[in-house]
C-alpha cells in the first residue's frame, strides 16, 4: 500500500489475512513478527488505525482490516 | 459467528469511522 512503511505494510498484511469476524489479536502479531518489537507493533497498529486501513473490533486488542469484508 | 449483538455493533460502528478516516486522508492528498 502507498504511504507505508516496510513494517505497516507487513502489519497490516498480517491483518488483513485474518478472516475472523473479531479479527486478529495483538498477541497474535506478535508471536507472528518475529522481525519487531512490541513497541514497532504497537506504533504500527496505531498509525494503521489512525488512517484508517485498520480498525478495533469487540476490544482494544482486536484488530480488523476496512479492505476485507 | 459467537458474537454478541454488542459486539457486532461495535464492529460496525469502528468499521464505519475508519473508512470515514480512510476516506478524509484520501481527499486529503489529492
Amino acid at each position: 500500500v502507498r504511504g507505508l512503511s516496510p513494517h505497516e505494510s507487513q502489519v497490516l498484511n498480517l491483518i488483513k489475512s485474518c478472516i475472523r469476524s473479531e479479527g486478529i489479536t495483538l498477541q497474535e502479531l506478535k508471536s507472528q513478527l518475529h522481525n519487531m518489537n512490541v513497541a514497532t507493533i504497537k506504533k504500527a497498529v496505531e498509525f494503521l488505525s489512525s488512517e484508517g486501513h485498520i480498525y478495533s473490533t469487540i476490544d482494544d486488542d482486536h484488530f480488523k482490516s476496512t479492505d476485507a469484508e | 459467528s459467537g458474537l454478541t449483538e454488542e459486539h457486532k455493533r461495535r464492529i460496525e460502528e469502528n468499521r464505519q469511522k475508519a473508512l470515514a478516516r480512510r476516506a478524509e486522508r484520501l481527499a486529503a492528498q489529492q
